[in-house]
């Protein structure tokens, strides 16, 4: 049990700095609370976010803990990859330099895997390959108002991405 | 595998049947705030009994069927493809009876259990515990979860 | 001390719905559990956004939850009014049609009192009298780097409102 | 009554000696993640006294000084003004020492004590249980609290 855990968490924490790299130019690490014991103590996520000083978690700003929480989610998932991903406005608390580093991200990402996001974000929607809107009607029920094929837009007409 | 379509009928907002259509790579879900966009990834975790009613906004199952169409049953149907010969179709369908509810599993046609369902998934590295399906206030949920909580994430993906 | 409870609680009531109204169009209700020991019970908040059936705070999206949460929290300002509001990044959550709608409400409240409010969307920047942009510096310092009169730059360039 | 200007050395990210002026109306403040804009808000809170370190995102208060300028002080000057005749200037100072911490209110150029500020405060309706500030998370927190905390936000109104 111990091992199979340490193996998990070294590894989490491989593509944690990998990541949080990709996405911040900084330098981020998982350590845990009790390295003797893992299971009596908890996991601690210190990041260093470029030209800064290395701190915890809690003490970050609201789009810095955002972000590191991402590419804490991210290294979970690129240590046991799934086929698809549904993300639900993970870009909230982002600044456009972040959202954009994002969105670049997942575009990179899904060749290899399907993202399915909900965004507001114009970042998003421009590098989308497939964007679908929703509406509620005057009777209270969702409806789909328009599937859109990115890819075939861009070629046809560019000046509509802008947001 | 990818997801290839989402049947939605009657659950939560869609009280018409709808058809959501995936292409393979990036796609993106927008619009106006309580518009249903929050509820086609519930469908997802619905269908596929990936979470608890709690985490889809309501106190019981049966708060799921839509409460303006007057109808006592809703159904999601997740359709997978690897875009060559495999197909699979999960359904997940609830009616409300007299004397309470029932909630039914289908995967390609035939009724199953949950825990088929999940079988079939982790075959496809799907599972209730892998964070591939992030929901809304997840990223801050984890930012304010205790230090032991963040730890037992990875030994849950041990 | 029961008194003084009620009276509070239906000033606030009040203005929950009005300012409710305001912001959504919609109609919203604070509900006691207990209404005859109010400090046996806590309190409900429900709202009925345009267009759709009543329900409680837990059951709306993330958007709608946090404009219910807004006019809470407007209710008990104008209940209770000071000279000066600061509010960091409350609009977050909200679609185009809803920031829009709150910047103009922040904007009509700020002739009786001072508003200083952190954002990063273009409705509050451009609805402003004064922006003040920040930045950190490469030796880690924040720096304030410009502080704008928007007022008087409406009057002379129109054109740069764009976001 | 309204805020006339901020004056912030070494507390948080602000390493030199900053003014940030306002004007009577509608003020943002906008800018990069992480480039300290909740830290303005923050230096309102702690020069008035109207929160405690853990709010501020610290673990004890010497946190709040600024940690790659070397010097052990940290303060903050919060200038009210009225446009006409009245203008009050609260400021508070944190010192490191030896064996432990000083933390120090001063009132127009006076020290004085953390009830002086409050009662000044009060008499024009700035009180640490008003919302008039909100810090980034608190619509969140105000969706995610129990029913029995909402119902003590209007207790403490009362
Ligand atoms: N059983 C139900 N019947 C009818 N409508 C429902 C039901 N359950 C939820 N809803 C509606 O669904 C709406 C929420 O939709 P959803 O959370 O998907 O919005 P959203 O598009 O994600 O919005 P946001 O941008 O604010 O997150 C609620 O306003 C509610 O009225
Ligand atoms: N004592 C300190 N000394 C130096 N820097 C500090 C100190 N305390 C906090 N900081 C810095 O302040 C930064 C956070 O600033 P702040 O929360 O104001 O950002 P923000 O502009 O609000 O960003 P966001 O848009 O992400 O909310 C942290 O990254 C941290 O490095
Ligand atoms: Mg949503
Ligand atoms: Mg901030």
């Amino acid at each position: 049990k111990k091992i199979n855990f340490f193996e998990t968490f070294q590894g989490v924490d491989k593509y944690f700095q990998e990541i949080f790299h990709e996405l911040s130019f900084g330098h981020g690490e998982l350590v845990l609370e009790n390295p003797e014991d893992p299971f009596g103590g908890g996991l601690i996520i210190r990041a260093r976010p470029r030209d800064k000083k290395m701190q915890r978690l809690e003490a970050m700003s609201g789009g810095e803990k955002s972000l590191t929480a991402l590419s804490f989610m991210f290294a979970l998932q690129r240590y046991s990859p799934a086929p698809f991903y549904a993300f639900d406005e993970v870009d909230m608390f982002l600044d456009s330099i972040n959202a954009e580093r994002l969105a670049q991200m997942i575009k990179k990402q899904s060749i290899h895997a399907q993202f399915v996001v909900v965004s507001l974000r114009r970042h998003m929607l421009e590098k989308s390959d497939q964007a679908i809107g929703v509406t509620l009607r005057t009777d209270g029920f969702t409806q789909i108002i328009g599937v859109q094929n990115m890819q075939k837009k861009k070629d046809e007409e560019p000046e509509l991405m802008t947001a | 595998l990818r997801l290839k379509e989402i049947e939605i009928d009657n659950f939560k907002s869609f009280g018409k049947r709808t058809l959501v259509p995936f292409l393979p790579g990036f796609t993106t879900i927008s619009g106006p705030n309580g518009s249903g966009k929050s509820n086609i990834i519930d469908s997802i975790l619905f269908a596929l009994g990936l979470s608890s009613s709690r985490t889809m906004r309501a106190e019981r199952l049966p708060d799921l069927i839509n409460n303006l169409s007057g109808k006592k049953e809703a159904q999601a149907t997740i359709k997978f493809t690897d875009d060559k010969e495999i197909e699979i179709e999960v359904t997940r369908k609830i009616k409300v009876k007299d004397n309470g509810y029932t909630s039914t599993y289908y995967m390609d046609g035939r009724t199953c259990t949950l825990t088929e369902v999940h079988d079939k998934l982790l075959s496809y590295n799907i599972s209730p515990h892998g964070y591939n399906v992030v929901m809304q206030g997840d990223v801050t949920s984890i930012i304010s979860m205790s230090l032991n909580e963040r730890r037992k994430i990875i030994d849950e993906l041990a």
